[in-house]
């Protein structure tokens, strides 16, 4: 989706 | 995942091996801040929260697991261990890191991606990050002399941020949606902070003498 939300990074 | 972010995570795996090594190795921690390391361990557990909810990969995991672990480990080794709670320089370590959480607190309150719980914490997180070294290194600066391995924990623990940077940078470059604008800025102001460091530390290293810091 729009903003970048999955947070994949520590 | 790419070349840069595996580095720094790399590189932030060893600085705590680093300074698990100092202390297990040494039963002390002489030089060693605790209220950097009560800062990271807040960074860390409000960062994952979401450890057990959005599980990405095992790695992902892993290393969530081993962040939450080793700084939870330190503080209670410098808080309750016996032999090492004696080294640590209490009368040293005076930054009023308390005032730290509240700014960065409020900050993400005011500036977040989404006013949500999670979101709110994140950003929490990534501004204490930024600012977690700051006890450390006025430490560093009072106490002078910087014994090899807590040197090296502080380049590690600076080094690992600005792998992160160049991965940001790589993902901007080839990635669509690219919105880290908060952890970007707040890496680069948490790169800054060791600025200095890492020039006393390379001159050490180039002269082939003790790390000194100017008081």
């Amino acid at each position: 989706e729009g903003i970048y939300h999955d947070h994949d990074e520590l | 995942m790419n070349i840069f972010r595996f580095a720094g995570d790399m590189t932030h795996l060893i600085s705590v091996l680093v300074l698990l090594l100092k202390i297990y190795a040494t039963k002390s921690c002489s030089g060693i801040s605790l209220k950097t390391q009560e800062l990271y361990a807040l960074v860390f557990l409000s960062r994952y929260l979401d450890l057990f909810t959005n599980y990405i990969s095992l790695y992902n995991t892993l290393m969530k697991l081993v962040f939450i672990g080793s700084s939870l480990a330190i503080v209670w080794c410098m808080r309750m261990h016996h032999a090492v709670k004696r080294s640590y320089d209490k009368e040293v370590d005076t930054f009023r890191h308390y005032y730290l959480v509240l700014a960065c607190f409020v900050l993400a309150t005011l500036v977040n991606e989404q006013f949500t719980l999670r979101e709110v914490c994140w950003a929490f997180s990534i501004y204490l990050e930024a600012v977690a070294i700051l006890p450390q290194l006025v430490l560093l600066q009072r106490s002078g002399n910087v014994d090899n391995l807590t040197g090296q924990y502080v380049f590690f623990l600076g080094a690992y941020r600005a792998f992160y940077i160049l991965n940001w940078i790589y993902r901007y470059f080839t990635e669509q949606y690219f919105t880290r604008w908060i952890a970007c800025i707040a890496g680069i102001v948490q790169t800054a902070l060791y600025a200095d460091f890492f020039y006393y530390y390379f001159i050490s290293w180039k002269n082939n003498a003790k790390l000194q810091l100017p008081a």
